[in-house]
């Protein structure tokens, strides 16, 4: 009878343990499920720093192009300058 | 069954219990 | 005996029940651990698209200015021109 006993008190540990493996287990499949959900936005984020990063070189592009039309437009307008000044003094 | 000494942090149990004392893990996990 | 030996019989199914769940707690806690790491990547990720995004607007801006100086040489330029022109022909 003491064996029985024995035996049917660990069974009954055995099985309230089962119980709150099972419960850890569904609390770890939940916090999986919300890292997947947190995970999928990254390839979101890559594409967005790429997006940006595109845009910054093309409009650092553009200005530096800008930038050496408007010097250029500086040269003439003061090479034209020195030339109007000649003609009005001749 | 006499005492059980557990795989994972070696505490030694007795010999009633399922999970280990310590680290709970179950008498028979490796 | 023969309670026992089913008694036994159930405790050890039980047992075996618990090392399986266990496996699968292991499972997915190294899962999650992995999970962590790459999370961890987000806020970097956030960071590299707020710094490209501020590049990106403040290029916009200085070519939005330049191009602005570069109409105004633009101009004054062919406004010489006209009169230099007309003090030629004079």
């Amino acid at each position: 009878d003491l064996q029985l006993e024995d035996l049917n008190q660990q069974l009954q540990q055995a099985e309230e343990a089962l119980v709150a493996k099972q419960e850890l287990i569904d609390k770890l499949k939940e916090e999986a499920e919300q890292h997947k959900t947190v995970m999928e936005t990254i390839p979101v984020l890559k594409a967005q720093a790429d997006i940006y990063k595109a845009d910054f070189q093309a409009e650092r592009q553009a200005r530096e192009k800008l930038a050496e039309r408007k010097e250029l437009l500086q040269d003439q307008l003061e090479q034209l300058q020195r030339e109007y000044s000649k003609l009005r003094a001749d | 069954r006499g005492r059980w000494s557990c795989q994972s942090c070696t505490f030694e149990n007795e010999p009633a219990t399922v999970l280990c004392a310590i680290c709970e893990r179950p008498r028979l996990a490796q």
